[in-house]
Order: structure tokens, then sequence, then C-alpha cells
């Protein structure tokens, strides 16, 4: 599953 | 990995060491609310909980670790450290941080970007996060000698949620597709609580003064 791109966030 | 946000998650380590170095140089946690320790390390348990499952980078994985343990250290240094904890304000500590968690809980299957669990822990972290910052300035409005340390530590705090907002501002111009209304609405709440917080540290800056909030 891909992560949502505010996920690579803190 | 833009340097607004590299310098929003610099600010924010560095607020977790200046604490850090506050109870283990002098031994004492005064003027640090536990409720909003405890808070935060249940943002971070979460947050992260994606830690294992998805791979972003080495210093992703880092940094979650590193805010994990030093978020929970810091919970166990006021609870259970002999000399640390005589020196926490329990009865000034009087805000009912629990009060918050629900009502988070509540909004995060409400309101979130995908009905999933994790989906659903990582909403409930940010709009906890929003919030959890309360405890420690309804501590620091009650507590009359405030010391430096404290004051820098909610300093930084807050300004790497500032910082946040402009990576996002910026990433939102230069990504295809970067749309986060729940993220950023809770950064912005998050960061508005601070607003008289970071007036009077500017004042008492300015005129070189001790911070000290008005009752």
């Amino acid at each position: 599953e891909a992560h949502s791109s505010s996920h690579d966030e803190l | 990995m833009n340097i607004l946000r590299l310098a929003g998650d610099m600010t924010h380590l560095i607020s977790v060491i200046v604490l850090l170095l506050k109870i283990h140089s002098i031994k004492s946690c005064a003027g640090i609310s536990l409720k909003t320790q405890e808070l935060y390390a249940l943002v971070f348990v979460s947050r992260y909980l994606n830690i294992f499952t998805d791979f972003i980078s080495l210093y992703n994985t880092i940094m979650k670790l590193i805010f994990l343990g030093t978020s929970f250290s810091i919970v166990w240094y006021m609870r259970y450290h002999k000399i640390v904890r005589r020196s926490y304000d329990k009865d000034q500590d009087t805000f009912r941080h629990y009060f918050l968690v629900l009502p988070c809980l509540i909004l995060a299957l409400l309101i979130n970007e995908r009905f999933t669990f994790k989906e659903i822990m990582w909403t409930f972290s940010l709009y906890l996060e929003a919030v959890a910052i309360l405890p420690q300035l309804v501590l620091l409005q009650r507590t009359k000698n405030t010391d430096n340390l404290t004051v820098q530590y909610i300093f930084l705090l807050g300004a790497y949620r500032a910082l946040y907002i402009l990576n996002w501002i910026y990433r939102y111009f230069t990504e295809p597709d970067y749309l986060h209304w729940i993220t950023w609405i809770s950064g912005l709440v998050q960061t508005i609580l601070y607003g008289d917080f970071f007036y009077y540290y500017f004042l008492s800056w300015k005129n070189n003064v001790k911070l000290q909030l008005p009752a």
C-alpha cells in the first residue's frame, strides 16, 4: 500500500 | 526534503534536547507539564505505527526512534527518577489531559483521509499534537519563576510547527497532488495556540526581561 505524501513527514 | 522541513525537524529535535539537558544537568523538571509530555508520548506512538511497515528513509526511521525514545524517557524521568520527580509541580499541573484525548479520537474517526486503523491513528496524532501544548501553557501561566530553559523549550516547540507550515506551502507549490487539509489545519491550530506565548516571548526578548505570562 503506497503511503500518503504527508506520511513522509514526522 | 526541503530546507524548511529540515529546519522544522531540527527545531523540534533541539527543543527535546533542551528539555533533556535541563532534566539531566540540573536534575529538575520544574515548570514542565507532565500532562503535555504524556500527550506527546501518545502522539508519537499513534503516529509512528508505520515505523516498521512503511520504510520511507533512514533519516525518517531514525528521527521517529529518537522522538519515541526521548518522549518516553522524559515521562520516565518526571514520574520515576528519584531526584527529578521531586521538582515536578504536581499541584499546579492540573489540566485534565484525558479531556483532550477523547474528542481528538472521535474527531479522527469522523474526519480522516482514509478509514483504516493506521490512518485514523495518524489523524488522531495530528489532532492531539495540535492541543497537547495546552497543559504546558496553563502551567507556564501559573508558574511565577520560569527558568530560561523551559521558555526556550516551549519557544522551539512552537517554532517547529510554524516552520512546518512554510514547508507545506512550499510543497504545495512544488509537488503535484500535495494537498493535505487535515495536516494543515491541525498544524495551523497548533501554531495559533502559541500566538499569545510568542507575543510575550518577543516582548521579553526585546525588553530583555524575564518572560512571564499575564494571569
